[in-house]
């Protein structure tokens, strides 16, 4: 899956993922 | 909570008591954003509800380059709203009434 990876230096990991589509603010 | 475009969401269920939890932030309305949004997708990251701060965190994805400095506190605001009602949620289950 598309997912990537981030890590910042204060050492927190952030994973970035696809924004499920369901959850997308209906307009 | 107030609708600040940034959606901020639990990324596991919640037992109540864990102190460090999964959470989730993506971006649902660009326009409420001051600066020029890239759209990266959703952020998955870890939030200890005792010892960290929203705001820090949001300085954090700031510097890895999510947002810009001038969304720095609608960032921290949305993620301090769902910690919010996180801890409320577990007061709430800890204290029933009787």
């Amino acid at each position: 899956s598309p997912t990537a990876q981030v890590v910042h230096s204060a050492g927190r990991r952030f994973i970035v993922s696809p924004v499920p589509e369901a959850r997308l603010k209906e307009q | 909570a107030e609708d600040t475009g940034v959606r901020v969401e639990l990324n596991e269920e919640d037992d109540g008591k864990k102190t460090s939890i999964a959470l989730k932030l993506w971006v649902e309305d660009p326009k409420k954003l001051k600066g020029k949004y890239k759209d990266t997708g959703a952020i998955e990251f870890t939030f200890d509800l005792v010892h960290e701060v929203p705001e820090v965190v949001a300085q954090e994805m700031v510097e890895s380059g999510f947002f810009l400095d001038c969304d720095v506190k609608i960032v921290g605001k949305s993620i301090r709203d769902r910690v919010a009602l996180i801890k409320w949620r577990r007061e709430r289950t800890a204290s029933p009434n009787g």
